[in-house]
């Protein structure tokens, strides 16, 4: 808004700051506390050798259950976005349908530990090594890699709720009716997390490094959705009757 | 899409809690 004053611009940045940072501790499923009193428990040995050899269609069950329960809770913070409730209901099932698995993505570095290469799932804290009955190697070790370089960020909840909010609120995303409109938000949440980095006193580079994580996202996105079909294209039926409804609404 | 993606609809229209 060109009329706007610099000073009511820095207000109203400062509002979507405090608007979204509230969605997101609302919404992000596990409190750094409660994740702190879990003590970083990984799993034994057996309990890792155990996951390891469940069949292929069990381990990818119970993989959709926790994406769906993780997605559930980006569904509610895309709700309380500033915004995002009067776009049209086609492009708030677009932005959910292809950001939020995203956004499940960026939030895994909040349960992530760095030094351990570990993950929270399923109760305990686990390696790479525990979702090898899956058969998707590659894309585990993709995801942990994205995560730790996420993590290498330091980004605090604040930077995570509007880089979060960055990229469900993405307009170039096919099949937008109101595109005009979701550039509007997305372009306001931007300045609104450049406005923060500022304010924090974050090095110039941050966003730029961001900015690259988009195309990361994207990719290890696609990855999934590719390992799905060669998934189901040999077990139909199990991901017909025994995946989440929601999981195969967006990924199907 | 909204016949499509009937759960997400679903939970977009619930309120907020």
């Amino acid at each position: 808004d060109g009329e706007t004053s610099p000073t009511t611009s820095m207000a109203e940045l400062d509002h979507l700051v405090q608007v979204i940072s509230k969605s997101h501790l609302e919404t992000c499923q596990y409190l750094r506390e409660e994740l702190q009193q879990m003590s970083w428990q990984n799993f034994l040995q057996d309990e890792v050798e155990s996951y390891q050899s469940k069949p292929r269609e069990v381990m990818w069950q119970l993989c959709a259950v926790k994406i769906t329960e993780a997605i559930q809770y980006v569904v509610e913070f895309a709700k309380r976005i500033d915004g995002f409730m009067d776009l049209c209901q086609n492009d708030q099932i677009v932005l959910l349908k292809a950001g939020s698995l995203e956004v499940v993505f960026v939030r895994m570095c909040r349960v992530f530990d760095s030094q351990n290469n570990t993950v929270y799932f399923d109760g305990k804290f686990a390696g790479p090594e525990v979702f090898k009955a899956l058969g998707c190697d590659d894309l585990i070790t993709s995801v942990f890699d994205f995560a730790k370089s996420m993590c290498s960020l330091h980004l605090s909840e604040d930077e995570l709720a509007l880089f979060s909010a960055f990229i469900l609120l993405s307009a170039d995303r096919t099949w937008l009716q109101e595109k005009l409109q979701v550039e509007k938000l997305q372009q306001k949440t931007q300045l609104a997390l450049q406005h923060l980095l500022q304010k924090n006193q974050r090095e110039d580079g941050v966003l730029n490094k961001l900015r690259f994580k988009v195309s990361a996202l994207r990719s290890l996105c696609s990855r999934h959705t590719e390992k799905l079909s060669a998934f189901r294209a040999v077990y139909p039926d199990i991901v017909r009757t025994h995946f989440p409804p929601l999981y195969k609404e967006l990924f199907g | 899409l909204k016949e499509k993606h009937k759960i997400l609809h679903q939970l977009l229209q619930n309120s907020t809690s």
